[in-house]
């Protein structure tokens, strides 16, 4: 049941299921889950609408986890969010407001196919698991397989690397369901949150160019802001600012095709770490490295709802 | 084991490159022996002063080494044993597995 799991360990694919229809059977009043598509494999792209129903239009947060099969700790992370924002609605008054206000999409596995393979067959497995008819390798990259920029410096176009873009954008039926979710809620959705791992940054557009995005005093402010809170847990600093100059200019990502389409608040999350356990972030971290992230994403989400 | 024990004697080794010499010998070893690039994750971006993670295993660690000290090029091996570092990370997963 939903008061016995387990936040701190985790979980296959068929756990975090059994788990989101189980949130979604105890919280009526604050959860909504829908599946926006099927994956490659034809399993269900579940995404859970986390926020203090109402018959209003509200403004909403976007915030997928898993893209990249290897990095548990995002699924790790969705999860950890959610059941925080309901388990603190009553105690603590900014998520309160968060979830009176606004809408979370989460989509707590992303890469639903990738995520299992790596539980089952290939611990650091990376990409989708399509098939490709010419080659024996299998799977696209889910960060550079969306129509920005696509297949340019930083991806590959040949389906055994790992950086493989695919054979064109949205080519992937799960990068697709998600890029067409956000175009039917482009209205609403006023913040998109990527949640990959193993760098430690905050990142925002864009990724291919060195130009500076039109809102960008506000886009920066909310990250500064955002690093600041997750510090303030364990003191762990995060390198923040717009990917092509924190990183290095690269394709277009998920990141920077939300922005294109219209979400002024678009960011990357490169949780831990830096190195030290990779892909292995040990269940111990579950919890300091989601309750830091949490700080941020929520400072993030509260400065929607300032003017800016 | 996990995965059955595929990972056993498997290597994570971090190299950072110091100039454009050691980018293009680190690039060419990445092509020959189909290492796991965990960061950067392009091969396209390694850059000198940045920080290179390699997934290397056990049967080519050996050779990937040695290709290294025969260039100079320090390294750090960060994961000795990534068999060992998977169990550890999922310990209660296993012992769930036992119950």
């Amino acid at each position: 049941s939903e008061s016995e799991y387990d936040y701190e360990v985790y979980h296959s694919l068929e756990e975090i299921q059994s788990w989101m229809h189980e949130i979604n059977r105890t919280h009526p009043h604050f959860v909504n889950m829908f599946s926006i598509g099927q994956s490659f494999e034809g399993r269900p792209l579940y995404v859970l609408q986390l926020g203090k129903k109402s018959r209003r239009d509200k403004k909403a947060v976007w915030i997928d986890c898993g893209v990249h099969a290897r990095e548990w700790i995002g699924p790790a992370f969705c999860q950890w969010f959610v059941k925080e924002a309901l388990h603190s609605y009553h105690s603590d008054p900014v998520t309160r407001r968060l979830m009176n206000q606004l809408y979370f999409y989460i989509m707590p596995v992303f890469n639903v196919d990738g995520y299992h393979f790596s539980w089952t067959k290939d611990r650091f497995w990376r990409k989708t698991r399509s098939k490709n008819s010419k080659f024996h390798c299998r799977g696209v990259d889910a960060n550079r397989n969306w129509k920005v920029k696509w297949c340019e410096e930083g991806a590959s176009s040949h389906p055994c690397d790992e950086t493989y873009c695919g054979p064109y954008p949205e080519s992937e039926p799960e990068v697709k369901a998600v890029a067409n979710f956000l175009r039917k809620q482009r209205k609403r959705v006023k913040a998109y949150i990527s949640i990959h791992a193993y760098a430690q940054m905050l990142l925002y557009p864009y990724s291919y160019k060195y130009a500076t995005i039109p809102n960008f005093d506000c886009v920066e402010s909310a990250a500064h802001n955002a690093v600041l809170a997750l510090y303030s847990a364990y003191g762990v600093r995060y390198r923040y600012g717009p990917a092509s100059t924190t990183l290095y200019v690269s394709s277009g990502s998920s990141m920077d095709w939300a922005y294109k389409n219209g979400i002024p608040y678009a960011f990357a999350f490169e949780l831990r770490d830096t190195g030290y356990f990779g892909f292995l972030l040990p269940e111990t971290l579950i919890n300091p490295t989601c309750t830091e992230t949490t700080r941020a994403v929520k400072t993030i989400s509260a400065s929607l709802l300032k003017k800016c | 084991y996990l995965y059955n024990n595929r990972y056993a004697g498997d290597q994570v080794i971090r190299v950072i490159p110091h100039n454009d010499g050691e980018v293009e010998i680190l690039k060419s070893l990445y092509k020959q022996l189909e290492v796991d690039l965990w960061q950067p994750n392009s091969v396209s971006i390694i850059t000198e002063g940045a920080a290179v993670d390699l997934h290397i295993d056990r049967n080519s660690s050996g050779i990937f080494r040695s290709h290294l000290q025969q260039a100079k090029i320090p390294y750090k091996v960060l994961i000795s044993n990534l068999q060992k570092e998977i169990e550890k990370q999922s310990g209660s997963r296993s012992s769930r597995k036992r119950r």
